[in-house]
């Protein structure tokens, strides 16, 4: 992402809050 | 509604400890509620929100997929020492939506529906080529498998006659030519080496179930079977509360026979597992 130095970048989340993590396999 | 209260939800992270509580929950209630297949453990939480609810409370809306364990849904093995069902058995999954009120710190179901699907067979068969698939319970092979197993493991007890109570899933093997089936069964009030006429036979009023896994081999020179069965611990049954609604599909709907006479002998208390 390209953005002026004064300006934040938009933030975006590391980790999606939704679905959840696979505890065993997905099928 | 007083203005600036508003009935919208809050998002929780699906992997947020207050979700994982809900969940499992849920898993458990499905599997104390069902009475045919096999037990379900949580795999992945798929969207959860959470209303207000007034008086007070909340209620968690949340999706959730599971998976199949090994375990019966009449074998008293806690869910946690079960084992998933492998890719290579042909796994089974579980697409469930729930609603949970949380009050008070207390969990309550109020809606509950789930439907269960095995995995493909293309997916089977790109992990495992060789693997034999799932196949129909009342496929001619499975039923002449499961009736030549229950002759064998009756013919071998000295206890009860057991009756079958459901076929949980089959398996036809091309080599050797074999069938792979696994099945429940329940005591009844005849004995076993005594029977004549199976069909007057009776669930004791104190349920006993047990588990079976049987193959039958087909060979030139006749079948042959091997079938092993556990027979579980009984142990009074606590009722559950009921949802306002809960809708199962058909798959996975009510095989235990209904009421019987509540003037039968009651069976043998088995300590531990019996493995027959």
């Amino acid at each position: 992402t390209v953005v002026q130095p004064d300006v934040a970048a938009a933030t975006r989340p590391l980790v999606r809050p939704c679905p959840g993590r696979i505890r065993h396999f997905k099928i | 509604v007083p203005p600036g209260l508003g009935l919208a939800y809050r998002e929780l992270d699906c992997d947020d400890p207050e979700t994982e509580q809900v969940a499992m929950e849920a898993v458990d209630y499905i599997n104390k509620n069902r009475n045919r297949g096999y037990k379900h453990t949580l795999n992945q939480i798929d969207k959860v929100k959470v209303w207000p609810r007034r008086p007070m409370g909340e209620v968690f809306e949340i999706e959730i997929d599971t998976l199949e364990t090994t375990c019966h849904v009449l074998d008293p093995t806690p869910v946690v020492n079960c084992s998933v069902r492998q890719l290579t058995e042909h796994a089974v999954e579980g697409d469930c939506d729930f609603r949970v009120l949380k009050q008070d710190g207390q969990f309550f179901v109020s809606f509950a529906k789930c439907d269960s699907s095995p995995d493909s067979a293309e997916d089977v068969l790109k992990v495992c080529p060789d693997c034999p698939l799932l196949a129909p319970i009342n496929a001619t092979r499975v039923v002449r498998t499961v009736e030549a197993a229950l002759t064998a493991f009756n013919a071998d007890n000295n206890g009860s006659y057991f009756q079958l109570v459901e076929v949980s899933r089959a398996q036809l093997v091309p080599l050797p030519p074999s069938t792979y089936v696994e099945f429940a069964v329940a005591a009844t009030d005849c004995v076993a080496k005594e029977v004549t006429d199976p069909a007057k036979c009776n669930l004791l009023a104190e349920k006993q179930y047990g588990f079976c896994k049987a193959t039958l081999n087909e060979k030139a020179t006749g079948d042959a079977v091997d079938v092993t069965c556990t027979v579980f611990q009984t142990e009074p049954k606590l009722p559950q509360p009921q949802p306002d609604t809960y809708t199962l599909t058909p798959g996975v709907a009510s095989a235990v026979p209904a009421t019987l006479p509540a003037n039968l002998p009651a069976a043998a208390m088995v300590v531990g597992p019996l493995v027959v």
